[in-house]
């Protein structure tokens, strides 16, 4: 494996939005780019990242490998590159480390660190195409907000979409609190729209504590889509450049 | 109380 990212800034944001949901992760890696899912441990989220091998400038993968890497560690090394920095991921076949190097665009400065792999034994869940009843696309801004303030209240949010609008709603010891949001299209900046789409009405309800952690990705991306369905898992995406993404599933809280 | 779905058991193994 030969992975040249030109921005370190990329990894170092997805592993810092997923270290504390996941710990020891498989990147597995072929021709089509660098895959990860991985579980928690209380199988309430899932954590599935797809970095297509066009984010990368060159990329090459002779032979399928799984990379057992642990993400504190991981963090540890990433702490030591720059945004700018160019990343280099080498791996050798059934490697017992993985090298990455940062370059500094600006100097001569080059850095070279190993990192130890992990045997780690994942099973691969499937995750079936879903034809959501409805999809939100929404600035990643303000939904970083609304889980915030929300969870200042609560321990969980219910999410509800009708023709409408959508609407988070939470309840708690101090009283409730709701946000609303309508469909809107920003004709001066499209980030800043709301788009929803429906076929028919949804109503959910989350922990908090999952929602806010998902949006440590929110640099990643200035908007996030929201796919739902009634008990059925809940998709926040982060799509990245080149059609790599950032997805999380996040389980519902049903029935009495 | 509700409960919490298992992702688990949702994710079926393929």
């Amino acid at each position: 494996l030969e992975a040249r990212l030109e921005q370190a800034a990329m990894l170092k944001r997805v592993v810092d939005a997923i270290k504390d949901l996941v710990q020891d992760c498989n990147f597995d890696c072929n021709d089509s780019g660098i895959a990860l899912q991985a579980m928690d441990n209380s199988h309430v989220a899932l954590v599935s990242m797809m970095l297509k091998s066009e984010s990368f400038s060159p990329f090459r993968c002779d032979r399928n490998i799984a990379l057992g890497i642990n993400l504190t560690s991981l963090t540890k090394v990433l702490r030591a590159a720059q945004g700018d920095d160019i990343l280099t991921l080498k791996a050798e076949d059934a490697p017992d480390v993985v090298n990455l190097t940062f370059e500094s665009p600006e100097s001569d400065r080059l850095s070279e660190y190993d990192i130890k792999l992990m045997d780690i034994d994942q099973e691969h869940l499937g995750i079936p195409d879903t034809e959501y009843a409805a999809t939100i696309t929404l600035p990643s801004s303000e939904f970083s907000r609304i889980t915030r303030d929300l969870s200042a209240l609560s321990e969980s949010v219910a999410i509800e979409c009708t023709k409408e609008g959508v609407k988070f709603t939470c309840t708690g010891d101090i009283g409730n609190g709701s946000v609303s949001l309508r469909q809107h299209t920003n004709v001066e900046n499209d980030a800043k729209s709301v788009d929803i789409s429906l076929t028919e009405p949804v109503a959910l309800t989350f922990s908090l504590k999952y929602l806010v952690n998902f949006c440590k990705a929110a640099g990643l991306s200035d908007r996030v889509r929201l796919c739902l369905s009634n008990e059925v898992p809940l998709l926040v995406e982060y799509g990245l450049s080149n059609n790599s993404y950032l997805r999380f599933y996040l389980a519902p809280k049903i029935g009495d | 109380a509700p409960f919490q779905m298992d992702l688990y058991n949702y994710f079926i193994k393929s």
